[in-house]
């Protein structure tokens, strides 16, 4: 099946998103 | 009618619900109940909003631990999930507490939620992080002692994005031998 995998970047980018 | 991206709309699903846990000693308590569910998530949003609000590790009261399981999976070696299964351990010394705790935390649960272990992600558990005046420790659970290649893998995946120089070594503990022998003193299964 797919996984939903997520770089170390992206999620960092997220962090202080609204 | 402006349109918004559907990025901006939707929140971003992870792969798995995650639960948080607090572990606080109270005397009149039994172990078990002194390990508190704090909260759960799904979501890349719906993490940075519990992490960003709660206490970092290295400002927990001595003998505190966080943990963080795949929902339904508790934080102790009776679980179903845990019993079969061990840890890769990391000590750290108790400069490091200021230095390294709050880093090497976030970013075991950075590689937990997005699933970095890629088809080993399976086999993780969750990840415990103890505050100990002896020395803080950080665990990273798996379910099998006998997938020796997932275990691998995820032990050099973990090794490479905690920059730990190659020259030092972290371990692989079973829960079993952990259980039977006192603290972290278990011989080692694999080292990388």
């Amino acid at each position: 099946g797919t996984r939903i995998i997520y770089e170390r970047t992206f999620l960092m980018q997220m962090r202080n998103s609204p | 009618q402006t349109d918004v991206s559907p990025e901006m709309l939707i929140k971003h699903p992870l792969q798995n619900t995650w639960t948080l846990w607090f572990f606080k000693i109270e005397n009149n308590r039994t172990w078990e109940d002194c390990q508190m569910e704090i909260a759960s998530f799904n979501t890349v949003e719906d993490f940075w909003a519990l992490y960003n609000h709660i206490e970092p590790a290295s400002r927990l009261k001595v003998g505190c631990d966080y943990s963080m399981f795949k929902q339904g999976i508790k934080p102790m070696w009776e679980d179903e999930h845990n019993c079969r299964g061990g840890r890769w351990l990391i000590n750290l010394n108790k400069q490091q507490r200021a230095t390294e705790l709050d880093n090497f935390w976030m970013e075991v649960l950075l590689l937990m939620i997005g699933e970095a272990f890629a088809e080993h992600s399976d086999e993780v558990c969750g990840s415990v992080v103890n505050v100990r005046s002896k020395g803080d420790k950080i665990g990273v659970w798996t379910a099998d002692v006998k997938k020796n290649d997932s275990i691998l893998r995820i032990g050099h995946v973990l090794k490479e994005r905690l920059n730990i120089p190659r020259l030092v070594t972290i371990g692989f503990q079973a829960h079993k031998d952990t259980m039977v022998k006192s603290g972290s003193t278990a011989k080692n299964r694999f080292t990388v």
